[in-house]
């Protein structure tokens, strides 16, 4: 997986306008019920952002109506 | 602060969302095998 | 006056089965289940494809899978048929208006028990396109493959019955 070259990851969920989840990958899979919250978040002018949650970190960015959470 | 072994880089990010989107677009990609209706 | 070229369109469904297998993120995820060609009039199907190819033909277990295709068939017809003409409230996380060449049309998801359905007219036609997945198959995911399923129906647009 070209993702696990950076070790950091430790997950992924992209989801659309709608909310609705195109793909999900380790802790994003069982962390969904964030994107209500995630898609709240005001992004830069590029389309970027970070949330600190509990433990992770989550780098966000949207383009094309499809926003990239990334957990770290 | 954040420690640096937690975060990617924007363009890491910017790397990997296109990837994704490429690959997603390339297996949506539907054959057709010819005309889907016929003159009769 | 023109028909379905019926061995074409079943291929076509057939090639709409084809999963994902996402390496950037290594995300996989099953076949479509099935993908129906039906019409919009009375949710009768025209042409279909799914992935149980281990079922034998002409088996009780392939009637019995063909029987609930019809049935799912007529069940979304009827919701999308509901839905199409609800003027007043559009559900939004499960509605996608699209348009394609200048066509519009609408790309509904619905939950069927343990199953995704992903449903849209073929532009101003009296036909539907319909994906039937597992679960586990992520609804914005069954949008983008079947809005680009759509967009190569073009031999379909404007296609009427009778």
């Amino acid at each position: 997986m070209e993702a696990e070259q950076n070790s950091n990851i430790k997950g992924t969920i992209a989801f659309d306008s709608h909310g609705n989840v195109i793909e999900s990958t380790g802790v994003g899979s069982t962390r969904i019920e964030d994107i209500c919250e995630l898609s709240r978040v005001a992004l830069d002018a590029e389309g970027f952002a970070q949330v600190q949650g509990d433990s992770l970190l989550v780098h966000l960015y949207k383009r094309d109506d499809v926003t990239l959470a990334v957990y770290t | 602060t954040t420690p640096d072994s937690t975060k990617i880089s924007k363009e890491q990010l910017k790397r990997l969302h296109s990837r994704i989107l490429d690959e997603i677009s390339s297996q949506s990609q539907v054959d057709k095998p010819g005309p889907l209706t016929v003159p009769f | 006056m023109v028909m379905l070229h019926s061995k074409n369109v079943k291929v076509f469904l057939e090639n709409t089965l084809k999963p994902y297998d996402l390496h950037s993120v290594d995300f996989k995820t099953s076949s479509l289940q099935s993908s129906i060609l039906l019409t919009a009039t009375n949710g009768g199907i025209m042409s279909f494809a799914t992935s149980n190819s281990d079922v034998p033909k002409n088996s009780i277990n392939e009637i019995n899978s063909v029987n609930n295709l019809k049935m799912m068939s007529l069940l979304v017809k009827d919701k999308w048929s509901e839905d199409e003409n609800n003027t007043v409230e559009q559900p939004t996380n499960s509605c996608y208006p699209v348009e394609i060449e200048s066509f519009k049309t609408k790309i509904y998801t619905y939950e069927m028990e343990d199953l995704h359905a992903c449903v849209a007219q073929i532009p101003n036609s009296d036909l539907l396109l319909l994906f039937i997945a597992e679960s586990t198959f992520p609804y914005g995911l069954l949008v983008i493959k079947i809005e680009r399923a759509i967009r190569e129906l073009s031999d379909l647009f404007g296609y009427r019955l009778g």
